[in-house]
C-alpha cells in the first residue's frame, strides 16, 4: 500500500475529493496553509493499493488547476531610494497538485 | 521508530488521545473530514518504538467504536422514473479506525 | 526526496516558516493540537532534497524555542486525605521542535 499525500489549492479541494470517492477511492482531508503565500489550501491523503498510485494521479492532474497569484511585495528591509522600490503586486505561480507518494508498512482497519 | 496515524471518528477522538496519554504515548492531533460523507472527523499521529507499535493498535481498537451514518442520496444523474428513486438515506457503515504504520528514518526532538 | 515533519509551538510557527520559506524552501502548515497538554501547537511538513535535511533541522533547531507549561493537575481517581492532594499546577516541559523524517518515494508537481 502507498500513502499519497496531495497539497491542493483551496478552490479545488471540493472537486478533487469528489473525484477520488466517485472512483472508489477513500479519502481524508486537512485543511492547511502554504509556508510562502500563507493562504490557505488543502491537503488531502489517501491510502491505496500499490496498483491504482497512477490512477489516483491522473485524477489530481485533470481536478488541480495552475493559477497565478499576486503577494504585495514586503518592504525591502534596506530602505532603497524610493524610486527603485516597485510597490505593485509580484506574480507567483502556484501550482494544480505537489504530491508526496510514502510506502505503507503495515494498515488496519480496526 | 514507526508513525502510526490514525482516522478516528469525532466522537471518539478524545478518548483515544487521553487513552494514549495515560498508557504514556505522546500523540497529536489534527481536526480533518472523510473525502465520502464530508463529515468532521480526526486524525491522531503518534511516534512509537517498532516494539510497542500493537499496544497502540489495542488501544485504538478498544477505544474507538464502530458506527452507522446516514447519508441523503444524491439525485441521480440521469433522471429515473419517479417510482425507481429511493429518497431515503442510505445507510454508510464507517468503521472505528483507519491506521497506517509509516517507517520513520530519523527522529529529533530539537 | 525525505518527507520532514516538525511539530512545534503555536508561539514559533510562524517563524519558523518564514525562516524556512527565507532559506528557499516550501513549506505547509498544519494547526493540530498536543495529545498530552490539549493545547494548540503547529505541525510544519516540508518536502525536501535528502542532501538539505540537516539545513532544515537547523533552522528549526534555532526559531522553535523550549518553554514550561502548566497544567492543572487532575483530581486524583482515588479521594487522597485532603493534606496529600496538592492543588497547585504542575510544570511540565515543553521542548522546541519535534521531528520526524520520512523516505518519499515519489514526488510530482501535477
Ligand atoms: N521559498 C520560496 N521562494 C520562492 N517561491 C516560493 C517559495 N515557497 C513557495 N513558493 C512559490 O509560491 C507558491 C505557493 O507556495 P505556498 O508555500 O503558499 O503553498 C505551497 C505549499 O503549501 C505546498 N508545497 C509545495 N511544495 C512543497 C514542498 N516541497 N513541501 C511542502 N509543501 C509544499 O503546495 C503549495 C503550492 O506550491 P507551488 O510550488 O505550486 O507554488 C509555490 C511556489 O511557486
Ligand atoms: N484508504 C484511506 N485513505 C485515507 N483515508 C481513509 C481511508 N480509509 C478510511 N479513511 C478515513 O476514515 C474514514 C472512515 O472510513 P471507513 O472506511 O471506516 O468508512 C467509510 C466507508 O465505509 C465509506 N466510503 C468511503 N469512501 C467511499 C467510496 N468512495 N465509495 C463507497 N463508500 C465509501 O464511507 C465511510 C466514511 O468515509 P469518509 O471518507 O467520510 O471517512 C473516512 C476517511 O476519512
Ligand atoms: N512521539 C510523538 N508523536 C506525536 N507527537 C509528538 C511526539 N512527541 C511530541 N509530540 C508533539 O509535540 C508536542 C510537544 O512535545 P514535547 O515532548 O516537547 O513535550 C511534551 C512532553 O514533555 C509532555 N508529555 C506528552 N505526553 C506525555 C505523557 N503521556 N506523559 C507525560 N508527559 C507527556 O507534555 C508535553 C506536551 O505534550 P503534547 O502532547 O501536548 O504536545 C506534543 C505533541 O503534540
Amino acid at each position: 500500500m502507498k500513502l499519497i499525500i496531495a497539497v491542493v489549492q483551496a478552490h479545488d479541494a471540493e472537486r478533487c475529493s469528489d473525484a477520488l470517492a466517485n472512483a472508489g477511492f477513500v479519502s481524508t482531508r486537512f485543511t492547511t496553509s502554504g509556508g510562502f503565500l500563507q493562504k490557505g489550501n488543502a491537503t488531502l491523503v489517501t491510502g491505496v493499493d500499490d496498483a491504482r498510485v497512477d490512477e489516483v494521479l491522473e485524477l489530481l492532474r485533470s481536478n488541480a488547476r495552475e493559477r497565478h497569484d499576486y503577494i504585495a511585495p514586503a518592504m525591502p528591509p534596506v530602505a532603497e531610494p524610493a524610486e527603485l522600490f516597485n510597490p505593485f503586486p509580484v506574480e507567483v505561480q502556484v501550482g494544480g497538485a505537489t504530491v508526496f507518494v510514502l510506502d505503507v508498512s503495515r494498515f488496519e482497519q480496526l
